[in-house]
């Protein structure tokens, strides 16, 4: 986008999930992306095979947040040798939950005329960060006193050249929502909030100080094991 | 006043933060 236009969420590029020589010459590539709302993989399958493909369809095993696709895989004709054809999947929060290890893992099995195929990918948790996650001020205050210190995570993110406004309006685009910044000793103090999909809250203070590269992230969340993920996603976005 | 009070308890936890 132009100035001052929203850029919208920060999408991975897509990585081979499923190599041909895995899937009797089925490759599959794929991303996941929040669109409006609505949680999208977004797939490519290359047939790399001698014969024709058909009758596709997906499935996901249980997961951590209840991942499922929200309709069939739409391929809308056979797939002919050295043809890709491209989709988005629609993907719903409501499926069946089990905590897997890592916890954004997701386990997918792909069928055709051929067989049955399976892959493991791992999802940004950002995909799972809702458009209303901006904490009433009050609320956060009383939670970020009420989760206590050793379940506070920190982290630092390095070579960042962003000033605190620019990243604010970054991460914003991906529904991490600046509650209030406080300047302190020539830091920018960032308080934040995330709410996932399943109503998991995250708190966040992000420091800034001008001139200095390496931004300090401290992320408290009552479901600890959240924080390193939601690390990740501030690298992402902050990086790209 | 309610807003005034939570400016004034983001400073403080801010303050408490970098001068703890």
């Amino acid at each position: 986008g132009g100035v001052g236009m929203p850029t919208g969420a920060y999408v991975v590029p897509k990585t081979i999930w499923l190599p041909a020589m895995k899937a009797k010459g089925l490759e599959i590539s794929g991303t996941f992306a929040r669109r409006a709302g609505v949680l999208h993989m977004e797939l490519s399958l290359t047939n790399k095979a001698m014969s024709v493909m058909s009758d596709f369809a997906v499935q996901f095993n249980r997961n951590s947040f209840g991942l499922a696709p929200a309709g069939p895989l739409q391929v809308v004709a056979p797939l002919n040798p050295n043809q890709t054809t491209e989709m988005g999947l629609p993907l719903s929060t409501v499926g069946p939950v089990m905590k897997m290890e890592p916890l954004n893992n997701l386990q997918v099995a792909v069928k055709n005329n051929i067989d049955v195929f399976y892959f493991s990918c791992q999802y940004p948790i950002s995909i799972l960060f809702v458009e209303d996650g901006k904490m009433e001020r009050q609320v956060f205050l009383a939670t970020w006193k009420d989760i206590p210190n050793d379940s506070e995570a920190q982290y630092q993110i390095k070579d960042c050249h962003l000033n605190s406004d620019a990243a604010s309006a970054r991460l914003q685009s991906s529904n991490i929502f600046t509650i209030a910044k406080r300047t302190v000793d020539g830091q920018d103090m960032l308080y934040q909030s995330i709410k996932l999909t399943n109503g998991i809250w995250v708190l966040v203070e992000l420091r800034v100080q001008t001139g200095n590269p390496t931004y300090m992230l401290s992320v408290k969340c009552r479901a600890a094991e959240v924080s390193q993920l939601v690390h990740q996603c501030y690298e992402m976005v902050l990086k790209n | 006043e309610l807003e005034d009070g939570l400016d004034e308890a983001f400073s403080r936890l801010a303050e408490s933060r970098t001068n703890p």
